[in-house]
């Protein structure tokens, strides 16, 4: 049995693909089997670990052309496996609005896959479209990256509303798996604030561990590779290494 | 007669909001009228100036409850007025789907305000839906902020895509005002690298100013100040003055 964890915040550039490949990597080392759905027009998840697909995508499996197992791609890594994305999807949020169901065709998609995953993670766009909906619905938590910079704190409201709204009408099991704080920088004052916030605001909701800012992880998607294989020994590795570590203990 | 330049890039974290309130408070500060129109849900330019609008925002202006002229709220800074947004706009890419003219929505609604700003600009949403498709219609031209990142490199081909779709279906005199290279670290080598890269695909079109990764700018916004009044001799504040000026020099 699988747990699907979306990863998901409206605010742009805070390390939603990041934490989507470098945690699956990391978890995917530790010998669990794990999915990466991408579904974020953009297809950071998949370009960032050297996937191109032409056709058979998300989009494909989720409007009913492709069965899903047909789409999924294995990863040079073994234990990780990709669903791509690609510009198909970005017709995707006009073109579902008015067709029935349309905030599962996600979670209808990833139905045929979850036996063969212990953990699925589903990236998603910069925004609280259809295509985020549908990720909410399909999966049984959320992870909440948080840039450690003033911006980042002010959707966080209307980001837990949505939720809160997906929880009532739509997945009522939905819960919060975490909120991770990204690209924490120690010398800089701004970063302190800015967790000592989210930890106010959130509680024991917020990761004990912490996604310093590392070059190594802004330069890992360039040569294709999760950071874990770029540098191991990195910052940058060792952090996403350590969350991976906490969320199977959370979860066992 | 007023020039009216959007600020967009789908990719998430780029610079858009930074670059819309501190150049507008650059050319501002050289006293020349400039407005800027915030068309994010994440009303991120508006809140970064210290402006919660309840109602009466760019949603109110284009749907015609209410007149442009009484959405628009000055600034404490001379020379520089807000056409706010808030999170009524997140509906409205759904709502205006069916409506007619819909990429002129924007447009009707700045035209009578061109008369009083010699600048107005657009910050945009991390996505190239509707709301941005209004804003590239609006406008006389396009800045296209790249972070010095990898992955910001991946999503240019459809972003001139999508200016080249406009430019034929709906604003013919298009045009783009330039890229802007944003939060360079000398230091890193990948900075370096997007930089080449960004100057081989775009040649002279990408501005000669380029803004440094710098802290005063992301700490700025915790303060509602452009980072010109945060801290005026930061370089942050100095690379958007420089390139202030860049953009003045062209345009006369
Ligand atoms: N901890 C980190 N240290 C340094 N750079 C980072 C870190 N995490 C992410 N980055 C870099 O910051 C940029 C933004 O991160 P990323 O693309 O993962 O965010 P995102 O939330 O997925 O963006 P979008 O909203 O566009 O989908 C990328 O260039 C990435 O390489
Ligand atoms: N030159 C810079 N140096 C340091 N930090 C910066 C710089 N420019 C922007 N930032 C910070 O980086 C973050 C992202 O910038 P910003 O919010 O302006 O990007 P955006 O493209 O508007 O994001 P979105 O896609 O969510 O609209 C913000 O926290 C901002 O304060
Ligand atoms: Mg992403
Ligand atoms: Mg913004």
């Amino acid at each position: 049995m699988s747990k699907i964890i979306a990863i998901t915040n409206q605010k742009g550039g805070v390390g939603k693909t990041s934490t989507a490949i470098n945690l699956s990597a990391s978890i995917a080392a530790l010998e669990k089997k794990v999915l990466i759905v991408d579904i974020d027009p953009q297809s950071n998840s998949s370009s960032g670990l050297g996937i191109i697909a032409e056709k058979d995508t998300i989009y494909e499996a989720m409007v009913g052309i492709t069965p899903p197992e047909n789409c999924v791609v294995n990863s040079y890594l073994p234990f990780l496996d990709v669903l791509p994305a690609n510009i198909n999807l970005v017709g995707a949020e006009v073109e579902f609005v008015d067709v029935q169901a349309r905030e599962f065709k996600l979670k209808n998609a990833i139905e045929p896959l979850k036996d063969k995953y212990e953990y699925i993670f589903v990236d998603c766009p910069p925004s609280l479209g259809l295509l985020t909906l549908n990720a909410l619905t399909a999966s049984d938590s959320v992870i909440i990256p948080v840039q450690c910079e003033y911006f980042a704190l002010e959707g966080l409201g209307q980001l837990l509303n949505t939720i809160n709204q997906v929880k009532k009408n739509l997945n009522p099991d939905l819960m919060i798996e975490g909120v991770l704080l990204t690209m924490f920088d120690t010398r800089l004052r701004l970063s302190h604030q800015v967790v000592e916030e989210v930890k106010k605001y959130f509680g024991d909701k917020v990761f004990k561990s912490i996604i310093h800012r590392n070059v190594r992880i802004s330069e890992a998607p360039s040569h294709s590779k999760p950071v874990l294989l770029y540098d191991a020994l990195s910052k940058g590795a060792l952090d996403y290494m350590a969350l991976a570590e906490e969320i199977i203990k959370n979860n066992s």
